[in-house]
Parts: C-alpha cells; structure tokens; sequence
C-alpha cells in the first residue's frame, strides 16, 4: 500500500458519508418538528387542567380529567418513539464516521511501520 | 476532517440522549402529579 | 405517602432542570464547534509550526475536490472566531471562510436551535 492509494481508497470509502451525514441530520431535525408539534399540543391540555385546578382548587376534577390525561399520554408516547428514533440516527452518523476514521488510522498506522509515511 | 466531524457527531449523539432523558423526566413528572392528584382528592387535602 | 410522592415530585422537577442545563449546554458546545471547524482551521506541519489552511473538502461540502487541491498558508491575522454565546446575528467573523446558516446542519437538527435563529 502506498499513500496516494490509502488517500484513493479512504476518498471511495467516504464518497457517500456527505449525503449520509445529510439525510440522517435532516432526519433528526423534521423528528425534532414533529416532537414540538406533540409538545405544544401536551402543554396545551396539561394547561387546561393547570387552570382548572386554580380556579376549583386541588380537589374538584376537571370534567375532562380522564380524556386530558389519556391524551397526554398518548403525546408522551408519541414524543418518546420520536426521540428514540433520533437517538439512533444520531448513533448511526457517528457511527459511520468513526468507522471510516478509524479504518484510515490503520491505514496510516500500516504505511508508518512500512516506512512509507512520516510518522 | 473526519476527527471533526466524529467530534460534531458525538455531540449531537450526546445531546439526543439528554433530550431522551428530559422527555422521560418530563413522563415521571406527569405520572407523579397523577398519583398525587388521586392521593389528595382521597384524603381531601385541598392544599 | 403523601408526602414522599411531593419529594419524589420535588426530585424529578429538579432532575428536569438539570437535564434542561445540560440540554442547552450541549447545544452551545455544537454551535461553538462548528464555527471553530468552519472557520479556524489550523493544522500542525512536519516541524511542528501551525498553519491556517483551506482544505477543500468536508463532511458538509463532500471530499470531491480533495485531491485537486492542494492546501495554501495564510499570513498574517489569526482568524477569529464567532462569539462563543449563541449569539446569531454574530456568525463567523472570517471572511476568507465565511460559515454560511445551512452549513450547520448539526445545529439545524434541533428545531430549539431553528426557533432561535427565527
């Protein structure tokens, strides 16, 4: 192996990583969209019962207490597999380019101990 | 440029993983304020 | 009961707090980076110095033009980087690298960080 065919061969390998990279942070941000739409829409029934409680006092239940909190679940559900699912693309992209990076250290470890490149 | 991007990769991979956990605390918080909803009512604490 | 639900409540909001902290910390630290990847680019040479250099190529741009070009010095004037407080209106202070919004596609994941520049 020598330098220029480490370089051609590492330039293959990362051809892709560019648009990879993209897609997996474009992913992650239209995820993010969709976690904000699903927060707006959990702070908006957690509010009603907030007011409900500070006009009627601890106690007295809000009318729609049992739906509100069915319906919020279901946005906390909702948000966590978004998130999850972000988690692993974002797991994903930096798994990809710590593979490449460390298969070009080796290649430069190689031409190292072959005299070919300066250390 | 590589190092760098792993750099940049990890970090938004860090920062994934502290919005899991704040959108966990965030189900804790609403489970908790359940439970304590239903205690108050049952033992008529209208504080 | 009562009362260790309130301190397990208690606990939990202050976790959240925390998390919050953290959550804006990290989003800081990228935005930081990228303007140092985007604009100081510094490497070491063989005898040690350091050199400002223009590389071609980058996970943002893609690597096509990486062999065709070859690195170039830069003389005089450390270039500066961006005000490390998210402070938008101030980006990339280095005209010979100028770092444009859509580059940072790392900050652009984080609709918080879209909700700022808005």
């Amino acid at each position: 192996m020598d330098p220029s065919l480490a370089l051609e061969q590492t330039l293959q390998d990362i051809s892709n990583l560019e648009a990879e990279f993209h897609h997996a942070y474009e992913e992650i941000g239209a995820n993010d969209g969709d976690i904000q739409e699903h927060q707006k829409k959990y702070m908006q029934k957690d509010s009603q019962i907030q007011k409900f409680i500070k006009q009627n006092g601890a106690i007295a239940e809000h009318p729609n207490e049992s739906e509100l909190n069915r319906d919020m679940q279901s946005e906390l559900k909702e948000m966590l597999s978004l998130q999850k699912e972000k988690c692993k693309l974002a797991n994903t992209a930096l798994f990809m380019v710590a593979k490449h990076l460390s298969k070009l250290e080796r290649n430069l470890t190689i031409l190292e101990e072959d005299g070919v490149l300066a250390p | 440029e590589l190092e760098h991007a792993k750099e940049l990769a990890f970090l938004v991979a860090k920062r994934e993983q502290a919005s899991l956990k704040l959108l966990e605390a965030e189900s804790d918080v609403f489970s908790d304020r359940c439970q304590i909803k239903s205690l108050k009512r049952n033992l008529n604490l209208s504080a | 009961e009562y009362e260790g639900l309130r301190e397990k409540l208690n606990k939990t909001l202050l976790q959240k707090k925390q998390l919050e902290d953290e959550f804006d910390a990290l989003q800081q630290e990228i935005y930081d980076k990228e303007t140092e990847y985007f604009s100081n680019r510094t490497i070491a040479t063989a005898s040690g110095a350091l050199k400002h250099v223009s590389t071609p190529g980058n996970i943002i741009k893609g690597f096509d033009g990486f062999t065709k070009s070859h690195s170039h010095h830069h003389h005089g004037g450390t270039a500066s980087a961006a005000s490390s407080s998210l402070n938008l209106n101030s980006l990339n202070t280095n005209s010979d690298f100028p770092i444009e919004n859509s580059d940072r596609i790392f900050s652009l994941s984080s609709a918080t960080f879209i909700k700022q520049l808005q």
